[in-house]
């Protein structure tokens, strides 16, 4: 553990809560992207299997647990609880375009063909993808709330934070791995064009963020 | 070194 994965984690944790108390207070998902956060809940789900499997730390175990029932317990807001404010017809990301390619990615590359690998590596992959419905339905509707935009840097900065842990953990472990590195740069070049968007407009001005 | 039998990030 070292200080640039803890961090990551508590943004990533913090994050969830974010997006998690917005609906919950609000009573209502306006704005938000059902899709990625079932995407998300997905990502968890094949991810953390390995919770059944081996046992790595009690930090690491109670955290895989608090992302799952953080996860699906903000899909059943937005599906079930306060459904009434989901907006899905501006939630119009065609998921299938992420799943395919991405299931058959992990299939072809992954460190051991068995399910549980096979299930990660599928996690590592959609994760990096699984945000795009939520930037796809703020570039339909041009806009999104302050809080959600929040949500997002956190979300963005957890896995930029990882790319440093890499860095750290590869000078000083020689640990690499090389598919959630990837994956992870990849994750983090879709943020980009959010933290301008953020840094320009959310924190300059006030309220909405709108784009041009 | 690589453990297939657990992921220690999250």
């Amino acid at each position: 553990m070292n200080i640039f994965r803890l961090s990551g984690d508590v943004c990533h944790l913090v994050a969830i809560i974010i997006l998690f108390l917005k609906i919950w207070r609000s009573k209502s998902c306006a704005g938000i992207s059902g899709k990625s956060q079932l995407l998300f809940a997905l990502v968890f789900t094949t991810r953390y299997l390995d919770l059944f499997t081996a046992f790595i730390s009690i930090y690491n175990t109670v955290m895989k647990v608090v992302f799952l029932v953080l996860a699906y317990a903000t899909v059943s807001l937005i599906y079930f609880r306060f459904r009434k404010s989901y907006d899905s017809e501006s939630d119009s990301f065609r998921v299938e375009f992420l799943l395919v390619p991405v299931a058959g990615l992990s299939f072809l590359e992954n460190y051991s063909f068995t399910p549980l690998e096979i299930l990660w590596t599928f996690s590592i992959y959609l994760e990096s993808v699984a945000i795009l419905p939520q930037l796809f339905m703020i570039t339909k509707t041009g806009e999104a709330e302050s809080i959600t935009t929040h949500y997002l840097f956190f979300l963005g900065l957890y896995r930029t934070l990882y790319l440093a842990n890499w860095v750290w953990r590869y000078h000083e472990e020689g640990f690499f791995d090389q598919i959630a590195v990837v994956s992870g740069v990849v994750q983090t070049i879709f943020y980009c064009d959010f933290f301008y968007l953020y840094f320009t407009r959310v924190l300059r001005g006030s309220g909405k963020m709108t784009l041009p | 070194e690589y453990d297939v039998y657990g992921h220690d990030e999250l």
